[in-house]
């Protein structure tokens, strides 16, 4: 499973429709403090099936729903897409036929989220399974969110010996 | 799960002894499991001693040096089991520039090692120099970002841009 | 006791309401007392909008707005209450180069207002440039470390030094 | 009160005895990562009478001693000086005779600390209060650590108005 692309509308301050090219190699993403970064990546977290709203900074889940900025009112919708290439036919069975996997999270203000796996709906599970099985995800310990490193510094034992279970 | 969670602990402890000794360029650290002989309820605890220091714990270490420990663990458990992608937020932000360096040539080793896309935020110019490709985020209108594709002197501008 | 603490609220959120405008270029802040009636059961809660922004909590913000807050906030206390010594450790190192220029805007300031000696711990080129004096920390024997005057020249070989 | 120097022997990192002028306006300390610019001003807020390990970075207050290095032994003792100008007279009565305060403070390993004013030795009590009335001190609010500005960030509100009474 090789990761090419992520969509993201109305996603936290990415109210327009935006798409990220995800290519080989090291890719840097820069830009001043409060620009958007984090939250673009925090987008790919949310749609592999993150379930913790804390995970996400907000004190809710519909926190990550464009709220509203100077010119612009507040959305009732974020929806966020993870394009996935399967060529390599290693997704796991449920979703091996296809050569390309479009995962999608969508958010609809007080009434939760949907995932569709290539249009079909799936259930939050499938998706973390999906991405767990690729040895990634959410909780991945590849996926280091600002601030993570003290964390783990700073975290108890048995705190730490969780992550490891993460990689087990 | 108890052999398996053993298993993968031997793994990635062999990878941090390494990835630590080239981050800090010497030195010596190993990871523990404590406190119980049961690994599902036991902790994890660092040693970790800096080239030319003596061993002491984790909290006396600089903040730098804990980054650097605290990375060696992370791409351990990467190693031990790589994912097809890994995001990096701000990792850098407490290393000086020699071990943004080293940060950076860990990353091209992890890229040769394994077919995983990196994701790095930074506002490091170091990083930024030795990244493929670079990315800028904007808010040209307030509080909407916008996704471009720069190069090296855009991004150096975007430092300044607010 | 409880009426010095409702009094010093009173002047560190004047100063913190200013502070934050200074730093963010524009926005609005506040601080609050929840939870209780009573000053000294109460907790203090930080509400901040940075410019062309909606109110949101806290924990929303970007990693360098936190900061800019958190700064807002400790610098009030300060001038509330200035002391002869102020010491920064680190304290510029999730801020963008903009930021980092208001923040040494804001030390100026600081200067300016009270006779306080700053110390200001940092890995960054435009903090060093913006101080007085330099002084570096070295280690050229191993977990020994010495202290030495530097220029702004020697100070940016530094940062090479390991 | 007007800090004017700072002495370090044998603590942490600092083995061989080092002097810090502090001079008016913004003085910047630079250096590599783990070389001891931390330890230089934690000596500061050592001698202003922290009286807990943890907030030295420690898991007892024998770890500011200097715990030895590749070629040095380990040393037994830890001292460092604090000079205070006192020509505006403004120090609390019991020290305000004197146109210039030395504050001492000195650790040996498993016998504590002994503190001293101008050579004269005192209780820990009374170098906090000497601070304190200066709007100074270990726990000042102007003492910010490597880390505590996240630390704020994140802190229960409770906590944080602790750190506003500091100020009261
Ligand atoms: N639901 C939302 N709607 C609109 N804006 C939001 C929403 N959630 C967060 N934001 C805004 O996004 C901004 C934070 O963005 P982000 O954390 O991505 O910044 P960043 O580029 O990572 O900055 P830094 O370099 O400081 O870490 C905040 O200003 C916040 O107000
Ligand atoms: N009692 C001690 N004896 C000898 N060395 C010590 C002692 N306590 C701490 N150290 C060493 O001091 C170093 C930490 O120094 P310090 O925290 O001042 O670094 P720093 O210059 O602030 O680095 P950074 O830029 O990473 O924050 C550690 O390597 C630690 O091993
Ligand atoms: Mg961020
Ligand atoms: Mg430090």
């Amino acid at each position: 499973m090789i990761f090419t692309k992520l969509r993201l509308h109305g996603f936290k301050s990415f109210v327009d429709s935006s798409e990220f090219l995800i290519e080989p190699g090291l890719t840097g993403i820069v830009g001043p403090n409060g620009c958007g970064k984090s939250n673009l990546v925090e987008a790919m977290r949310w749609v592999m099936g993150e379930s913790s709203y804390k995970n996400m900074r907000g004190s809710g889940m519909d926190d990550v729903i464009f709220s509203g900025s100077g010119n612009r009112p507040a959305r009732n919708i974020a929806e966020v897409s993870l394009t996935i290439d399967n060529s390599a036919r290693n997704a796991p069975a449920a979703f091996n036929q296809s050569e390309t996997l479009e995962v999608t999270r969508r958010i609809e203000r007080e009434s939760g989220s949907v995932y569709r796996v290539n249009g079909k709906e799936v259930r939050a599970r499938d998706v973390q399974l999906l991405f767990a099985d690729a040895s990634s995800g959410a909780r991945s310990p590849a996926m280091v969110r600002q601030g993570q490193i003290g964390e783990i510094i700073s975290a108890k034992p048995q705190a730490r010996r969780r992550i490891l279970e993460e990689a087990a | 799960g108890r052999q398996r969670l053993l298993a993968a602990f031997e793994q990635v402890n062999h990878h941090f002894k390494d990835l630590f000794v080239t981050l800090f360029g010497g030195g010596e650290a190993e990871l523990q499991l404590v406190e119980s002989d049961d690994p599902l309820e036991a902790g994890l605890e660092i040693l970790a001693k800096p080239p030319g220091k003596k061993p002491q714990t984790m909290t006396l270490l600089s903040g730098g040096e804990q980054a650097l420990t605290a990375m060696s663990l992370i791409f351990a458990i990467f190693l031990t089991n790589p994912s097809p992608i890994c995001v990096l937020d701000e990792v850098d932000a407490p290393l000086d520039d020699a071990n943004v360096e080293r940060f950076c040539d860990l990353l091209d080793e992890m890229g040769r090692r394994t077919d995983t896309r990196f994701i790095t935020i930074t506002h490091n110019p170091i990083t930024m120099a030795r990244m493929r490709r670079l990315f800028g985020v904007t808010m040209a209108e307030r509080g909407v970002s916008q996704l471009v594709s720069v190069d090296l002197e855009q991004a150096e501008r975007f430092l300044e841009a607010s």
